[in-house]
């Protein structure tokens, strides 16, 4: 889920 | 997180601290081109918009306020330092660096994983940072020899975005559903414009001269 909602990478 | 992103965003923090390090302790940015860390404060603007929005981890908002910072702090000593400013070579440093912006603008308009405002910004960031270095590497051709902290600092830069690709590689056969290819391309273009610097930087290991 969160790597959907948003981008878990710098 | 895994072995391979740790480690490339240590070689990243690495990276920008060596250049910090070179620019605040010997006030010199000769062979540093102003152009390159002009665009890495756009990238890093338009890619960790969502700082305020998505919290991922602290280890993750930390960061990122670590390259916000210190990619604003090197245009700021490089523009404004009286010291610093003296050693910025301007007359090498000319890279029409604003031709690559609207570029990856247009192609993030075109290119994206979904059409919202932060999404569409942190794609032209990806973009953009994929050809980042360009101005730098211009002004090394140009500047011929250059100083170890300068060639740590590239190498380093050049480094941590291949350990990223490792990173994707690993998490690719490791979590279900992991597929960005926009995010694999611009990688891959990105290491592989250090490709020919990587090799004039082994030589130099190996025949222990500078960087030419």
């Amino acid at each position: 889920a969160k790597e959907e909602e948003g981008h878990d990478e710098l | 997180m895994n072995i391979f992103r740790l480690a490339g965003d240590m070689t990243h923090l690495a990276s920008v601290l060596v250049l910090l390090l070179k620019i605040h302790t010997i006030k010199s940015c000769a062979g540093v081109s102003l152009r390159t860390q002009e665009l890495y404060a756009i990238v890093f603007a338009t890619r960790y918009l969502d700082i305020f929005t998505s919290f991922v981890s602290v280890y993750n908002t930390f960061m990122k306020l670590v390259f916000l910072g210190s990619s604003f702090s090197i245009v700021w000593y490089m523009r404004y330092h009286k010291a610093v400013h003296r050693t910025y070579d301007r007359e090498q440093d000319t890279f029409r660096h604003w031709f690559l912006v609207l570029p990856c603008l247009v192609l993030a308009l075109l290119i994206h994983e979904k059409f919202t405002f932060l999404e569409v910004l942190w794609t032209f960031s990806l973009y953009l940072e994929a050809v980042a270095i360009l101005p730098q590497l211009v002004l090394l051709q140009r500047t011929r020899n250059i100083d170890n902290l300068t060639g740590q600092y590239i190498f380093l830069l050049g480094g941590y975005r291949g350990l990223y690709i490792l990173n994707w590689i690993y998490r690719y056969f490791t979590e279900p559903h992991f597929v960005h290819w926009i995010t694999w391309i611009a990688g891959l273009v990105q290491t592989l414009l250090y490709a020919d610097f990587f090799y004039y930087y082994f030589l130099r290991f190996i025949g222990g001269r500078g960087v030419e």
